[in-house]
């Protein structure tokens, strides 16, 4: 059920079949289609041409297009694995695939890594933490005097980095994790395994070309 | 407290870093 092919679809720049994309993802096909119903509405919010780009991304995020955040613009970046400046159904589907519940804790903990080595260079140095702590207070109404986000980050480092070489690297990083689960709680969203029912409008769509 | 957490708990729970927002209709 619910395995509807369009020519139309199959046209979309970086479509893939969701046959493939289920077989490599924790996703199920009818949950690829729902997928889909919320990426063409997504990738056709400015310019629709079917691809996601960083201003869909934001306007998505925030309501508002124009809306910089560090945040948003990371995880654009590591959805647009090709680096081609916009997310396509693939990329789409392959990196939500990290956020879904039975996706494997490892590759959460990973993605969660890229996504705060701001710089990517391979280590969460102290300067990328202390800047994601300022850019979440500045989205924030929460206040804190630098004195006190000094202490919040020498902290964290002091724990982390067990090396104690300035650095946090992938495997300190899974020990912390360990040490800490609830740090990967937003690398799970529970939506994604209740997406067909937010997204059903594939299953009851024709075969029919017009 | 804020202070008593650490660095990385206070990011992961901010709103500002959740892709909730994709999902609402």
């Amino acid at each position: 059920m619910g395995c509807v092919s369009s020519k139309r679809r199959k046209q979309e720049p970086g479509y893939e079949e969701p046959t493939v994309l289920a077989a490599e993802t924790p996703f199920t096909v009818s949950e690829v289609e729902a997928l889909h119903e919320l990426f063409k509405k997504l990738s056709n919010a400015i310019i629709a041409d079917g691809l996601i780009h960083r201003e869909e991304f934001q306007l998505a995020l925030f309501r508002n297009r124009n809306r910089r955040n560090l945040f948003a613009d990371r995880i654009f970046d590591l959805f647009d694995v090709k680096r081609n400046g916009v997310i396509e159904f693939g990329e789409f589907v392959r990196s939500l695939g990290v956020f879904h519940p039975n996706a494997p804790v490892a590759d959460k903990i990973a993605f969660a890594f890229r996504l705060y080595d701001l710089r990517q260079t391979g280590f969460i140095e102290r300067e990328e933490l202390k800047e994601m702590v300022l850019a979440l207070l500045h989205e924030s109404d929460l206040a804190l005097s630098e004195d006190v986000v000094e202490t919040i980050v020498d902290k964290t480092f002091g724990e982390a980095d067990t090396q104690g070489d300035g650095k946090i690297d992938p495997e300190e990083w899974k020990e912390f994790v360990s040490k800490h689960p609830s740090l990967i709680k937003n690398m799970t969203l529970p939506y994604l395994k209740d997406i067909t029912l937010a997204f059903p409008s594939f299953v009851v769509r024709s075969e029919v070309d017009e | 407290k804020p202070v008593s957490m650490n660095a990385f708990e206070l990011i992961s729970r901010s709103q500002s870093f959740s892709l909730d927002n994709l999902f609402e209709k």
